[in-house]
């Protein structure tokens, strides 16, 4: 009588949200929010890596500094929050 | 606290602010109480005042918008991002938006304000008890109209306390209709509509004809959304609908099935298998107070902070009791200087105290609990002048907020938050000790403070209490033969329109001069009021022309909009 439900998921007509893997909603957020492509003193842009990107958005959000898309980075992401971005370019 | 590249901030002091449009969550005076209350947060602790204007253009232009809105960064639907502003600066720059497939609140929860009824405009009071049962949402039972209303007090059974919910039965906001409600049906490009729709517009918001034609009449109203709609979807404004079918199974609540990010939704028909119509169920939803404080820091010059209590800090997290970090106020005050002074109070006349309410005669039974007895301010002037006796005003203008109708060295006020009641009668010699007792027109420079006042051939002007010498209106470029300015509107920054006779000219409040190319004809350019009007003035971004007991009112487009009595529609007589 405790069997978990399986849980089908659906496209919802209208639904401006998409069903995302957390790797998906990692990589969309780090960039959307400045994380990934940081300007350095020369003005030049280049990318840096997920783990940096990742050790960078734990700093500012004062989580746990691992470089590693954990359970409390991934729950940070899902929190509402400002559009704009948090490391400016 | 962080602040933008180059330390972007504004170059004055006097802010000015702008509300393009409303979202359908909250009655527009709540929309605009959490904007202006946001504002103070900052101008408490700075320098910084916060002006708002009801058309042109201002530093801050605020506005609700749904995914691609009109900026290079759309919105997200619901949850996720929730707004967004731009650093100081012209154009899109120091604007904020706001995303309207959130369900803004004051954070916990629907704020329903009522209409009409008997509960003086109170918010609803939720639950509350009707015939023996709670309700939490505005209902329809014990109505025959279909109209949502709800109690203002716990207990209808006892109390007999209520008002009208929002719906589209009862109003519309924006839109060109003046607030008029929905008829239903309706003819939209030759199709019949029962119902509120988004068919013909691109931004997803709900909206009505408010005639029986808009093909014919193009009148239209946008619907607010009543307590119980659902929240985006494919259904926003519709109910949700229990039982309903999802998969084969069925449900009688909001449920996350379905969904991989765990939000309740329901479907707003009995069947979504069917239908597939649906929208996340209504929560406690966002505070537009908070979310406004935060945005107006970015429009100020803040960037996020990385201290978590900070309201500059990126993510949203309710607090009942809002206090500024001190990381905010230092990052608002590096920019922008502290506040000094007290508060800039405006003289008031001199007044006694005194209670409305007698006390309660002793009975010898135990007296029930009274509410605490507010004091009041009572002007010691004669009370047997009577507002509502007068048929025509000297003149009539907003000040600090409040209307001001002045008449024969009197002058009586009534503030737009209030229940709209005047009070007075004040002595114009008790507040203004130099000003003549009549005064033909006076208007209040939005951006300054000033006030200017016209008599005869005069004008004085009022800072902070203290006047400089009346000037003769020739020195502002009005000609010779002018004996007196009647009307005056305030447009934009630094501008006002003075009416005389059937002309008008346009001063700058800079140079003190008149811009070329004036007079115009008041008829040319006011189609619609009368030439002759004896009062002009700016009340709520709309421009009033009196004449008689009458007004005539006419919004930003330029459209008579209504005719109404002073006294009535006004005073509150």
């Amino acid at each position: 009588w405790c069997h978990p439900i399986k849980s089908v998921f659906v496209t919802f007509p209208g639904d401006v949200l998409k069903n995302m893997t957390d790797t998906e909603l990692a990589e969309t957020y780090l960039k959307r929010f400045g994380y990934m492509e940081i300007q350095d003193k020369s003005r030049l842009q280049s990318s840096v890596s997920t783990a940096k990107a990742l050790k960078r958005l734990q700093r500012q959000l004062g989580l746990e500094e691992t470089g590693a898309l954990d359970k409390a980075t991934v729950n940070a992401m899902k929190q509402p929050r400002c559009g704009v971005p948090d490391v400016r370019n | 606290y962080q602040t933008f590249e180059g330390d972007l901030k504004w170059d004055h002091t006097d802010v000015t602010y702008r509300v393009l449009n409303y979202s359908p969550d909250m009655e527009e005076t709540l929309i605009d109480d959490a904007f202006a209350r946001a504002f103070k947060v900052w101008s408490d602790v700075t320098p910084l005042t916060f002006t708002r204007l009801y058309d042109g253009t201002a530093d801050i232009m605020i506005s609700f918008g749904k995914a691609d809105h009109g900026d290079p960064y759309p919105f997200d639907g619901k949850d996720g991002l929730l707004a967004h502003a731009y650093p100081p600066g012209e154009g899109l720059q120091g604007d904020a938006h706001f995303d309207d497939d959130e369900f803004w609140t004051l954070g916990t929860g629907p704020v329903v304000k009522t209409r009409y009824g008997n509960g003086e405009g109170a918010l609803c009071k939720f639950p509350f008890i009707f015939e023996g049962t709670s309700y939490s949402t505005c209902i329809t039972e014990g109505r025959s109209d279909g109209l949502p209303w709800c109690a203002t007090t716990a207990n209808y059974d006892n109390d007999k306390k209520f008002g009208f919910c929002p719906s589209e039965l009862l109003f519309t906001f924006d839109g060109n209709s003046n607030g008029a409600e929905c008829v239903f049906p309706f003819t939209f490009q030759g199709e019949t509509y029962n119902g509120c729709t988004t068919e013909g517009r691109s931004d997803g918001y709900r909206w009505c004809a408010t005639t029986s034609n808009f093909d014919t009449d193009k009148k239209y109203g946008f619907c607010p959304n009543r307590d119980t709609a659902v929240i985006g979807g494919n259904s926003e404004g519709e109910p949700c609908q229990f039982p309903f079918t999802f998969l084969g199974t069925k449900y009688t609540s909001c449920t996350s099935e379905g969904r991989g990010d765990g939000k309740l939704w329901c479907a707003t028909t009995s069947n979504y298998d069917a239908d597939k119509k649906w929208g996340f169920c209504p929560d406690k939803g966002y505070s537009l107070f908070l979310v406004a404080a935060h945005e107006f820091g970015h429009a100020l010059g803040l960037d996020h902070s990385n201290i978590q209590d900070a309201l500059m800090f990126p993510m949203y997290k309710y607090v009942a009791d809002f206090h500024l970090h001190e990381d905010d106020i230092e990052g608002i005050q590096y920019l922008y200087g502290s506040r000094t002074g007290p508060d800039p109070t405006p003289p008031q006349p001199r007044t006694t105290t005194s209670s409305p309410v007698p006390p309660p005669k002793p009975t010898g039974r135990t007296p029930k609990p009274t509410p605490p007895i507010v004091p009041t301010t009572t002007p010691v002037v004669d009370p047997s002048k009577d507002a509502c006796q007068m048929d025509v005003f000297d003149t009539i203008t907003e000040i600090q907020g409040e209307l001001h109708f002045f008449k024969d060295g009197h002058f009586w006020k009534t503030s737009n938050g209030g229940n709209g009641k005047h009070r007075g009668p004040f002595r114009v010699s008790e507040t203004w000790p130099s000003l003549p007792a009549k005064i033909n027109t006076a208007f209040e420079d939005p951006l300054t403070k000033k006030i200017y006042f016209f008599a005869g051939k005069n004008v004085d002007n009022i800072t902070r209490g203290k006047f400089r010498d009346p000037r003769r209106i020739e020195k502002l470029g009005l000609p010779n033969n002018l004996q007196k300015v009647e009307g005056a509107l305030q447009r934009g920054k630094g501008k006002v329109l003075l009416f005389s006779g059937e002309s008008f000219w346009r001063l700058d409040l800079k140079t003190q001069q008149i811009d070329r190319g004036y007079p115009r004809f008041i008829d040319q350019t006011f189609g619609g009021v009368p030439a002759d009007s004896h009062d002009v003035f700016l009340y709520k971004g709309h421009f009033y022309f009196c004449r008689d007991r009458f007004y005539w009112r006419m919004n930003s487009r330029r459209q008579v909009d209504r005719v109404g009595y002073v006294k009535y529609d006004l005073l509150k007589c």
